[in-house]
C-alpha cells in the first residue's frame, strides 16, 4: 500500500473536512450523480500539482474553494492532503511517512506542503518525478478522458509518450 | 535521444497489442509512427481492428470499442511503467456486461503492482473491490464519505431513493 | 422576425425550467441571452442550479446531472414541438439508478405523443420498452437483428458471452 | 405509429439486409458493444439527407457502405429505407404510406426515393420540413451528443435555437 489517506476539507463540494482512507488492492467510490466522485479524483489531480483549472472543470484556481450552498455560506480556503506509506523509500525522502498538502484561498493565492513543512510547487513536481505520478499523470483518468485520447491529433499523443518514455 | 524512444516506443507498441488482444479477445491493433523518417517529432497514431473486424480509421469504432482501446492504450503504458497508484473514473462507463468482466480480470491482474481508486455506478465491478465508500450529500450541496459494506452499496441508492 | 423569435424563446425557456426541476426534483435552471439588447443575434447561455447547490458554470456539473441538463434542453424543445419519432441514442449512460427512473417516467409521459425508438445499455429502462430487438453479430462484423423478448435481452448478453 | 420499418442494406455493419419494425410506444435496442447499435441510428439520419461524413463518423460519404470483413468482401453499395405511416397526412404526399430511401455507391454517387421514384435530396428535404424531422434534428440524440450540447458556444446553441424557432 502506498496512498494511506486523502483529506478533503474546504474543495468544491467537500465543505467540511473528510478523510477517505484507501485499502491495499482495490478501493472503490460510489455515490449518486453530482454527490462528489469526481471531486474526490480532481482533489488528487490538485494537490499533485496541477496548473490547469480548465482540466478541473473551473474557469480559475479559487472555482475549486467550497462555494456555498443555500444553507451555508462559501469557504475562504480549499485544502487537500494525501498521506503516503514510504517504508521502501518510493519518494526521494527520509521519512517513512509523506504528507502533500495544498492550500488556496479566495485571493488566489496558493501554499504547497511536504509533512506540514511549507514548500514550493517545484518541491512537489520534483519529488514525484519518475514515479509516474503528477500532473498530467497517465495513471490518473478523468471521466470522459477516453474520447480525449482517442480523438487528439498524432502530435499531442506524442506528446504524452514522450513523456513516458 | 532517438535510439531511447524508439526501445520505449517499440516496447509500448508490444505491450499495447497484447492488451488490446485481450479485452478484445483476439483482433489486432498497433501504434504507428505517422513518419517513419522523422522518428524524433512523428505523430504517434492507433490503429485498432476488432476481431473478425477490417480496419476502418477508430472514430467508426462504437461508443465501447473506443473504451476498451482507451483502456488498452493506459494499461499497456502501465504494465511497462507501473506507479504506486492508479485512479480510475468511470473508464468502464461504456462497455457493456460481456467488457466489465474483462475489465474487472484486468484490474484483478494490475491491483498486485498498484493500488487502484476506481469510481463506477457497475454493480459489476464494484463486487471486485477491497472496500468500498459511498459518497452522499446528505445535506444539499455538501459532501460526506461513509464506508459501505457491498449489500450496503445497493442499499446506499435505494436508501437516496426514498429520501429524495 | 424579432417578436416570432422572442416568443419561442419565451416558450421554450418556461418549458425548459419545467423539465429541469422535474429532473432534478427541484433547482432553478434558465436560457440567458448573452446579449439583451441584441435578441436577433444574440447567443444563448444555460443556466443550471441542482436543488441546493449555488449556481456555478455547467462546466462544473457532474456527468450525470449534465446528462440530466441535456436531457431536459431537448425535451423542452419537444414538449413545444413534438415530432413524430424521437431516436435516443444512450441518453441514459451516465445517469445514476435513481435519475434512470425519473428519465423512465419522463419516457413514458412524453410517448403518448412521439414514437420512441432508444438504445440502452439499461435493464432499467428497457423494462419500460414496448418492443425489444437485439443486435448480434452471430458472424463477426456482420450485424443483424433478432426480436427479443424481456427476459431474453438479458440472456442475450450471458449468450453472446458463452460464445465469446 | 409514424415510424413502420427501418430497412438496412450494405450500410455500415449491416452487411444483409436487416428490416426493423417498430411499435406504437418505445421500442428499444440492446446489444454488446460494437454490435451495431449506433449504426441504426445513423442509418435514420443518413435516410433523412445527412450531408456531413464526420457526423456519421466517417471521412467520406463511401464510409458507410459495408466495406468487408475476413470472411465476407466489401460491397458495392448501402442503402436505407425508412417506412412511414401517413394516414394522417402529417407528410404532404397523397400516399397512406411513404418510404423514403437512399442509396451509395463505391464511386460516391448517391440516389434518392420517395416510394421507388426516384428524386433529389432537395425534394426529401422538403417533405420534412415542420416535422421537425430531417437532418441535424433535435428528435435524433447520437451517442455522445451530451458533451455536444453543453459545451459548444453560445452563438452555436442559438443556432440551433432557431432551427427549431
Ligand atoms: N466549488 C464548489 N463548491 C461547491 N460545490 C461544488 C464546487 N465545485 C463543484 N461543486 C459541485 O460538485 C458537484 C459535482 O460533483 P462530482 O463531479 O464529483 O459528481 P460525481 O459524484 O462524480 O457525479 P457523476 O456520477 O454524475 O459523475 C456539482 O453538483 C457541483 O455543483
Ligand atoms: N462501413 C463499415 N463496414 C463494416 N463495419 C463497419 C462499417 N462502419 C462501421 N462498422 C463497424 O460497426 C461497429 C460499430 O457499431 P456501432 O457503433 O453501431 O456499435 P454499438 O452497438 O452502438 O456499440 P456500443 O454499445 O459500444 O455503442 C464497429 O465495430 C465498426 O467496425
Ligand atoms: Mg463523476
Ligand atoms: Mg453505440
Amino acid at each position: 500500500r502506498y496512498l494511506k489517506t486523502i483529506e478533503l476539507d474546504g474543495f468544491k463540494s467537500f465543505a467540511v473536512k473528510t478523510t477517505l482512507e484507501c485499502v491495499d488492492g482495490i478501493t472503490g467510490i460510489v455515490g449518486a450523480n453530482g454527490s462528489g466522485k469526481s471531486n474526490i479524483v480532481e482533489a488528487i489531480k490538485w494537490v499533485l500539482g496541477e496548473q490547469s483549472a480548465k482540466s478541473l472543470r473551473g474557469e480559475k484556481m479559487e472555482d475549486v474553494i467550497f462555494n456555498g450552498t443555500q444553507n451555508r455560506s462559501p469557504k475562504g480556503m480549499a485544502e487537500v492532503t494525501l498521506t503516503f506509506s514510504n517504508e521502501n523509500h518510493w519518494l526521494p525522502l527520509d521519512f517513512n511517512e509523506v504528507s502533500i498538502g495544498r492550500r488556496i484561498f479566495r485571493s488566489g493565492e496558493g501554499q504547497y506542503f511536504i509533512n506540514k513543512s511549507r514548500v514550493r510547487l517545484k518541491d512537489i513536481v520534483e519529488i514525484f518525478l519518475d514515479t509516474g505520478i503528477g500532473r498530467d499523470s497517465y495513471a490518473i483518468f478523468e471521466q470522459g478522458k477516453i474520447d480525449r485520447l482517442l480523438s487528439e491529433s498524432p502530435e499531442e499523443r506524442r506528446l504524452l509518450f514522450e513523456e513516458f518514455a | 535521444s532517438r535510439e531511447l524512444f524508439v526501445s520505449s516506443f517499440e516496447a509500448i507498441r508490444k505491450s499495447f497489442r497484447k492488451i488490446f488482444a485481450r479485452m478484445f479477445d483476439g483482433g489486432r491493433a498497433d501504434l504507428i509512427l505517422v513518419d517513419e523518417n522523422d522518428v524524433l517529432n512523428s505523430g504517434i497514431n492507433i490503429m485498432a481492428e476488432p476481431p473478425g473486424k477490417k480496419f476502418q480509421s477508430i472514430s467508426l469504432l462504437s461508443g465501447g470499442e473506443r473504451a476498451l482501446v482507451a483502456i488498452s492504450v493506459i494499461f499497456a503504458i502501465l504494465h511497462l511503467k507501473p506507479t504506486p497508484f492508479v485512479v480510475l473514473d468511470e473508464m468502464d462507463a461504456p462497455l457493456d456486461d460481456d467488457n466489465i468482466e474483462r475489465f474487472k480480470r484486468l484490474l484483478l491482474d494490475f491491483k498486485e503492482v498498484s493500488q487502484f481508486l476506481i469510481v463506477s455506478h457497475s454493480k459489476s465491478t464494484l463486487e471486485i473491490c477491497d472496500a468500498l465508500y459511498g459518497v452522499t450529500m446528505e445535506e444539499q450541496g455538501v459532501s460526506k464519505v461513509v464506508s459501505v459494506a457491498f449489500d450496503e452499496a445497493a442499499s446506499l441508492f435505494i436508501r437516496e431513493e426514498e429520501e429524495a
